[in-house]
């Protein structure tokens, strides 16, 4: 990993006496390969380096004689930070219902993940209430419907020919009719740069004012994560991140990216495609994965 | 990079970062940069531009090596579609069913997708778009089963061409891994040298694992060929160069929007100037 590659750095650099600032940068230049190979975007790894290079510069590694660990500590430090703290809660409204909605490009794993919460929240006591809110792809209702009876939690849907601003409406409605404290969104996939698609989401904020727009983000996304995360919080606004698919063997650094360009934080991720696959986010298990 | 005057430093630098944004990897970057200042020094090249066509030339020439088309030479030929989760497997059937129906082939799809919720009826709505019929058990039956009698199928009613759609799994859970390699042995029962293609998808949004997707899939399935989805976003997909280069698998077809018609062959040239644009 990242430690092992640094001591080597600086055995090369031994017996020069005290390090020097040059010897730092050679160190730092390890760190970035290393956040690069791991899919952090490389203008977010550049600004990384510089907050780290203001500290690595100090004593603190110049006058050690473990320099290569120094360094490691310092980036898994800055690494925690920057990824903010646990906070992997839904805010509950003070009025009920409850409003999340899950927003995101194809395929990243919304409908899974709203069957997820769903049950999540259930547990926790709620009474949600899941929206068929995809009416475009293929059997999504369907989908969302056969999550909905594995989990025995109700499902509103108006079919494909409503739109989604009217079903979330009617969502709205039955809720408060069956005593649902709880809404969670489906939305159809969408690319961040689809204009209409992303007006569409637009539209269904402003007549129903969830009170959290989850971003679910692919955890092996590369370089583009910032590209997305940004036009979403940008044109939508994001109140948290679902990292998914984190059971496989990606490093996710996408997820430094979108904490990076957004300052919202990861409030779960998907271990699996299981219901009960979801985790609350653990920062440091994180910058641990992605520094490898 | 289109209003550099000279070679210096700051040109590497800009076109490192355009390959890195690009998700090519920091690899497959430095090589390919460095096999570039060689050539310049070689060919005392003094101009941008050419540094830049250069580049992509070389870009392009990987590419190329490996890029193929798919060929209906068999009686059925059999085509299977494996991947991880999400990347556009079921969607690129229905494209492909799309594409050989307009070309008057008969199409047979099999809903070989027997674990997640509603994957036979995502299917299913495709072949009904296609005008193709299916071949489907219930939710839950065995995946390989599906694949047999479809091939069988196949067979009995002269169909040109068989589209094996499979549960999308992450190359790390070596079970599933081994139920997809079964899933392969068994359809090689139903007809010798079956399945004659083997479509690895890709998402083109997915960074550096693709490569590691590819390497487990290939020695589960033997890819024949990948398919690069989503280009339609704003992800280049370069990770390709370095599948391309490494393990020498060909690039045959890309995604670029969820219609039935967004499927394109593999095209080297645009490729490469969509990475640099
Ligand atoms: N291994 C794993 N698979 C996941 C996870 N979350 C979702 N999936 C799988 O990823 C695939 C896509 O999930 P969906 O929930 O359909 O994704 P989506 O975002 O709703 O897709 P669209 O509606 O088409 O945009 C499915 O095969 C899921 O089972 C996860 O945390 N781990
Ligand atoms: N924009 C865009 N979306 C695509 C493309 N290909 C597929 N999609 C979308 O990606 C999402 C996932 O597609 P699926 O075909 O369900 O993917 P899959 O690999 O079969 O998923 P699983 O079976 O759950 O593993 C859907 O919303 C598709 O419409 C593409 O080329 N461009
Ligand atoms: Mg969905
Ligand atoms: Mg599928």
């Amino acid at each position: 990993g990242l430690t092992e590659k640094l001591q080597s750095t600086f055995k090369r650099l031994r017996g020069k006496g005290k390090l020097s600032e040059k010897d730092v940068n050679a160190a730092l230049r390890e760190v970035k390969m290393a956040l690069l190979e791991a899919d952090v975007n490389f203008k977010v790894v550049k600004d990384f380096i510089s907050i780290l290079k203001e500290r690595a510069i100090g004593a603190e590694v110049l006058e050690s004689l473990t320099p290569a660990q120094h360094v490691v500590k310092i980036v898994n430090e800055e690494l925690t930070r920057l990824m903010g703290g646990e906070q992997s809660k839904i805010n509950i409204a003070s009025k009920p219902p409850t409003i999340v909605m899950l927003v995101g490009l194809q395929g990243a794993g919304k409908t899974t993940s709203a069957g997820k919460l769903a049950k999540l929240m259930h547990k926790q006591g709620r009474r949600p209430l899941l929206v068929a809110g995809d009416i475009y792809r293929p059997a999504a209702i369907k989908q969302l419907q056969v999550l909905g009876e594995q989990l025995d939690i109700p499902v509103f849907t108006m079919g494909d020919k409503h739109s989604p601003v009217d079903i979330a409406k009617g969502a709205l409605q039955q809720a408060k009719s069956i005593n649902c404290d709880m809404l969670i969104i489906d939305t159809a996939g969408r690319l961040h740069i689809d204009e209409v698609l992303m007006e569409e989401l637009k539209a269904v904020k402003d007549h129903i004012h969830p009170h959290e727009i989850l971003l679910v983000v692919d955890a092996m996304t590369g370089q583009d994560a910032v590209n997305v995360a940004e036009t979403f919080n940008e044109q939508l606004g994001i109140d948290g991140v679902i990292l998914t698919k984190l059971d496989g063997d990606t490093r996710g650094g996408a997820a430094l990216s979108v904490r990076a360009v957004t300052n919202r934080p990861i409030k779960f991720v998907g271990m699996g495609e299981k219901l009960d696959a979801l985790e609350p986010f653990h920062p440091e298990r994180l910058s641990s994965r992605i520094l490898g | 990079v289109n209003f550099r005057t000279q070679i210096d430093e700051e040109l590497y630098e800009e076109l490192e970062e355009i390959l890195i944004g690009a998700d090519v990897g920091v690899t497959t970057t430095m090589n390919l940069l460095e096999r570039i200042r060689k050539l310049v020094r070689e060919r005392k090249i003094k101009d941008p531009k050419e540094l830049t066509e250069l580049l992509k030339e070389e870009i392009a020439a990987i590419l190329k090596d490996e890029s193929d088309d798919i060929v209906l030479n068999q009686e059925p030929k059999v085509i299977m579609v494996v991947g991880v989760n999400g990347v556009g497997k079921t969607t690129t059937i229905g494209k492909l069913a799309h594409r050989f129906q307009e070309e008057g082939k008969k199409v047979l799809l099999a809903a070989g997708d027997t674990f997640r919720a509603a994957a036979i009826d995502q299917l299913e709505v495709w072949a009904g778009r296609a005008n193709v019929e299916i071949i489907k058990h219930s939710a839950g039956a065995d995946a390989a089963a599906v694949a047999y009698d479809a091939i069988v199928a196949a067979k009995s009613r002269g169909a040109d061409v068989v589209l094996v759609d499979t549960a999308g799994r992450l190359h790390t859970k070596t079970n599933l891994m081994t139920e997809l390699s079964k899933v392969k042995r068994v359809m090689g029962k139903a007809m010798e040298d079956a399945p004659h293609e083997v479509l690895l998808v890709l998402d083109a949004t997915t960074g550096q694992n693709a490569l590691s997707q590819t390497k487990i899939f290939t020695e589960a399935v033997d890819i024949t060929g990948v398919v690069l989805t989503k280009l339609d976003g704003t992800a280049k997909g370069g990770i390709v160069i370095a599948i391309a280069s490494e393990m020498g698998v060909p690039i045959k077809l890309i995604g670029v929007g969820e219609k039935a018609e967004d499927l394109r062959d593999f095209d080297p040239e645009e490729f490469v100037e969509a990475l640099f644009s």
